[in-house]
């Protein structure tokens, strides 16, 4: 089969080619689907550009090369093409005109997508918020939070949830750890209170319980407040969109991170006392198990067992000085304490025995594994 | 920051109905076309008959590709002095082929290839 | 035949080079 070749003189620039990975090509199959290009960052060209599905977030890198590449789209020629007999093949069937070049590609790489909280405000439950009509609030709504954050909004929804994000009449809001932790401790006190199923949460009867007898004029526990106390301590129950099913475990971390920074900020603490204090600092009756290793990546052991509390945002970034501060504070460590620490910084991605022997020694003491210092 | 849909309305039929290309052109007429080397043809209109207007777009006619389907086999005959030896080739991953239209502001995915006609070896005279 | 249509072949390929896309580079 032989074709004719041909080429606009003047080219169009505007043409792309993208790679489709497998993933890709569902979300095209799928005709309720919807693909956009976004850009991380706050001017044109600040951030680097991702494609976002409704589910994931996939970046765009820029692959070139050395060939020419045509882009050819076929037409029926007006008129008839003088034979090229020079050849001695079939006359051409028909005709192709290249309408663009490329020189690169663009390959997709998934990736997690990031939501843009620079320009939400942290919220403490104060009345004065939101300003009338959303004065100097750079984000107005979720969908302005959505549009500005390298994410699909799947991936928005769950990170907004986990870091306690809030909208109160229509403006997106972080709620500060404080306020968190009372509209929590009010909530698992009203839901007690009112014998409310741990494991069956509705936003209705949740709010009613925490709203009985509360003064409504000076009351910060909005219904707003109170969904996001369940989607950041709690697990939407499968086919039902409003009830969550509390997390235990997760609503003891975050008492115990409290507790931590309350007793055992200036000086350590032994466990068994600190196990005590942690219990008394819930709602009483509160049902839920407390152990120690809950509490790994929040703490450290200066002397012995005793427990002093570490944050990680104290912590050098750089994973060599990060180690060695590690080991300055206590010079050896139960491998299962130290992980919480380091992992974040594990970049590629390496096995994480591998990933501490970079850095660090490691030998067998009994059943237990214990990292120090090169 | 910006964003932007994908429109995939001009696939959309394709996509229903898994049509997808099998050989060198794909169902809606468009074909990738690569070259190890850089392709030098006129920019201005001459009077010459390989210069032809098919509307109003001005196009030079430069080459004759020949397909052998059997085989996968390609002949590229480049001007009148050059012959290309190439073959058809299945993409590793499909190719998106998408317009970033600046006036009217619209993105648009207006085909996938899954296959090209490539030529890496050297040009030989057309004897 | 003062009308070019002509290949410059080149050797090798190569394609290592990868970058992060700019906003501004979809469009230009």
């Amino acid at each position: 089969m032989s074709l004719n070749l041909h080429e606009r003189l003047s080219i169009d620039r505007s043409f792309r080619l993208l790679h489709l990975t497998p993933e890709l090509l569902e979300v095209l199959k799928d005709p309720n689907s919807k693909l956009q290009f976004k850009a991380a960052g706050n001017d044109e060209d600040d951030g680097d550009v991702v494609l976002c599905s409704r589910e994931k977030t996939w970046l765009l890198r820029q692959k070139n090369h050395s060939n020419t590449t045509m882009l050819m789209h076929e037409f029926t020629s007006e008129q008839e093409t003088p034979l090229e007999t020079t050849f001695g093949l079939p006359s051409p069937m028909s005709d192709f005109a290249g309408f663009a070049r490329t020189t690169f590609e663009y390959e997709t790489k998934e990736v997690s997508g990031i939501l843009n909280v620079e320009s939400i405000p942290i919220h403490n439950g104060s009345s004065d918020f939101p300003p009338a009509d959303g004065r100097d609030l750079p984000v107005k709504s979720m969908d302005d939070l959505l549009a500005s954050s390298a994410c699909s909004e799947k991936e928005c929804l769950l990170q907004w949830g986990q870091l306690g994000g809030c909208v109160i009449k229509g403006y997106p809001c972080i709620l500060s750890s404080d306020f968190l932790t009372k509209a929590l401790h009010v909530t698992l006190m009203s839901a007690m209170a009112e014998s409310l199923n741990f494991s069956r949460l509705r936003l209705g009867e949740t709010f009613d319980a925490v709203n009985k007898d509360i003064d409504q004029e000076s009351n910060p526990y909005t219904i707003d407040v109170i969904k996001t106390i369940l989607e950041k301590y709690g697990e939407k129950v499968k086919d039902d969109d409003d009830c969550w099913q509390l997390n235990q475990k997760k609503v003891a971390v975050w008492y115990g991170i409290r507790a931590l920074k309350k007793y055992a900020s200036q000086s350590s603490i032994p466990p068994a006392e600190f196990l005590i204090k942690w219990k008394s600092t819930f709602p009483p009756y509160a049902p839920f198990d407390i152990e120690i290793e809950m509490l790994r990546g929040w703490f450290f052991r200066p002397t012995g067992s005793s427990l002093q509390y570490l944050p990680k945002n104290t912590l050098p970034s750089d994973i060599k000085e990060r180690f060695m501060m590690l080991f300055k504070l206590q010079s050896q460590w139960d491998m299962d304490d130290i992980v919480p620490f380091v992992e974040e910084l594990n970049s590629k991605g390496l096995k994480i025995d591998v990933f501490l022997m970079k850095y660090a020694r490691k030998r067998r003491v009994g059943k237990k594994v214990i990292i120090s210092s090169r | 920051m910006p964003s932007i849909n994908v429109s995939k309305r001009q696939l959309q039929t394709l996509l229903q109905s898994d049509q997808h290309q099998t050989s060198v052109s794909t169902p809606l007429g468009n074909m990738m076309l690569e070259i190890q080397g850089d392709l030098e043809l006129p920019r201005q209109w001459s009077e010459d008959q390989r210069f032809t207007t098919i509307d109003k777009e001005q196009l030079v006619r430069w080459g004759l590709l020949h397909i052998d389907p059997s085989r996968n086999n390609a002949i590229l005959f480049v001007g009148r002095k050059q012959r290309l030896l190439g073959s058809l080739v299945k993409l590793d991953t499909p190719l998106g082929l998408i317009k970033f239209n600046q006036q009217d502001g619209i993105v648009e995915m207006q085909d996938i290839f899954y296959y090209k006609v490539l030529f890496k070896s050297r040009p030989l005279p057309i004897m | 035949d003062e009308i070019r249509i002509w290949v410059r072949y080149k050797e090798g390929f190569s394609d290592a080079v990868r970058k992060n896309v700019s906003w501004s580079s979809l469009w230009s």
